[in-house]
């Protein structure tokens, strides 16, 4: 099963159009591996975007160079999944 | 039984597909199963059909849980049908329209999906289908409809979770429900039920430009907002995909409506980005309740609008 330790969730509420098309940009970097959650459209709607551990510092570094402002939703997504799974098995058993 | 079962839980497919049986027998005069097709790895897909008789009464769809990684979508499915069979007789306007209307409701559009998102990738939001010549699998099942299809707003790219697949209908999920709607040819509504965002929409995702009943949806869903809002005070934004999310191309809603299917709308629910696609269990019961009224809503205005 896929795991997602450390993956964190940000949100950037986007400013200005100049900064759609440099998170449209994030869209097409493929070794990043990032999930788009919402994607960038309109300075109306937030973008929210899984970053695997992995890339985490590589899409901090970009975002800080471009002047954007970006705040973390979910820290340790894995750290979620765990707790709606254990939650499952309970209900499962609680159901049986 | 229905009764053992928490409705304030998420569940893997093979409970939710035995629960669909316990609902059967528990209302057998009303609720019906259908096996529409099955799935590209070979699972059921399964329509529960409300109905009092009829051949072919003019019809309301609604589907949840094609974007399979949302899982209050199936939930608030699930909750949605008990709450339909439980209220039929009981509650005078939902008994009025099922005397003269069926609802068809489709709670797992995307069985592989869903089966994905509990044993290997919770994130997984597209089909499984293999794509000739990728390594990368699965079709945004919410781009692969007959409307503008491969236009803006959808990849090219397989390894994409917007990826529109090889041509419009190519997967079996999405053809088994073109083909049920074609075949019935009476539908009046087809509602979408997508997490998240807090939205209602109407077409058009596919262009910009107003759909021909643009000014009646409008006001038909910003009713169903306020309904909606009206029980915890969740707000929502109305308007049509393009003009709200972004211009994208392939939806379900964009074909049902070039169909004929007037009164077609897409939810996306709770909530606006706190939780995202992972909406803690103790929220399940809230938003299918408050979505109830909005879904109420719509259906009602259906009834008493025939055309």
């Amino acid at each position: 099963e896929r795991v997602f330790t450390g993956d964190q969730v940000i949100r950037v509420n986007v400013e200005s159009e100049e900064q759609i098309q440099l998170l449209q940009a994030l869209e097409t970097q493929q070794e990043w591996e990032l999930d788009f959650w919402l994607h960038p459209v309109s300075t109306e709607l937030p973008v929210d975007i899984r970053v695997p551990r992995g890339s985490l510092s590589s899409v901090m570094e970009y975002l800080s160079a471009n002047n954007i402002l970006y705040s973390v939703v979910i820290n340790n997504l894995q750290e979620l999944l765990d707790e709606e799974k254990a939650e499952m098995v309970v209900n499962q058993m609680k159901e049986r | 039984s229905t009764r053992s079962f928490n409705f304030g839980a998420y569940h893997p497919l093979e409970t939710l597909y035995s629960w669909m049986d316990t609902l059967v027998a528990e209302h057998p005069n009303l609720v019906t199963k259908q096996e529409i097709g099955r799935s590209y790895e070979n699972r059921p897909m399964y329509v529960l059909k409300f109905s009092t008789g009829g051949n072919k009464r003019p019809a309301i769809w609604i589907d949840t849980g094609i974007h399979s990684r949302e899982w209050v979508s199936q939930a608030t499915g699930v909750w949605t049908a008990k709450k339909i069979a439980t209220d039929y007789g009981n509650d005078e306007s939902l008994t009025s329209l099922l005397n003269t209307m069926d609802i068809y409701m489709l709670i797992v559009a995307n069985p592989d999906g869903y089966a994905y998102t509990h044993t290997s990738d919770r994130m997984w939001r597209k089909t499984r289908s293999k794509i000739s010549g990728s390594v990368c699998r699965g079709v945004d099942p919410n781009r692969n409809w007959d409307a503008g299809f491969g236009g803006p707003g959808a990849s090219t790219n397989p390894c994409s979770d917007s990826y529109h697949g090889p041509s419009a209908h190519s997967e079996i999920e999405v053809k088994n429900v073109v083909d049920l709607i074609k075949s019935h040819g009476n539908f009046k509504s087809f509602i979408s039920v997508h997490a998240y965002s807090q939205l209602l929409m109407y077409p058009y995702g596919y262009t910009c430009k107003s759909v021909y009943n643009q000014a009646e949806l409008d006001s038909v869903g910003r009713a169903a907002a306020q309904k909606l809002t009206s029980l915890y005070g969740t707000k929502y934004k109305v308007g049509s995909i393009c003009n709200i999310i972004y211009q994208a191309s392939g939806g379900s809603i964009d074909w049902s409506y070039n169909l004929g299917i007037r009164y077609s709308f897409a939810f996306e629910l709770r909530d606006t980005g706190r939780y995202g696609f992972i909406l803690p269990a103790s929220q399940i019961i809230p938003t299918a309740s408050e979505t109830w009224l909005g879904l109420k809503h719509i259906m009602e205005y259906v009834r008493d609008h025939p055309y």
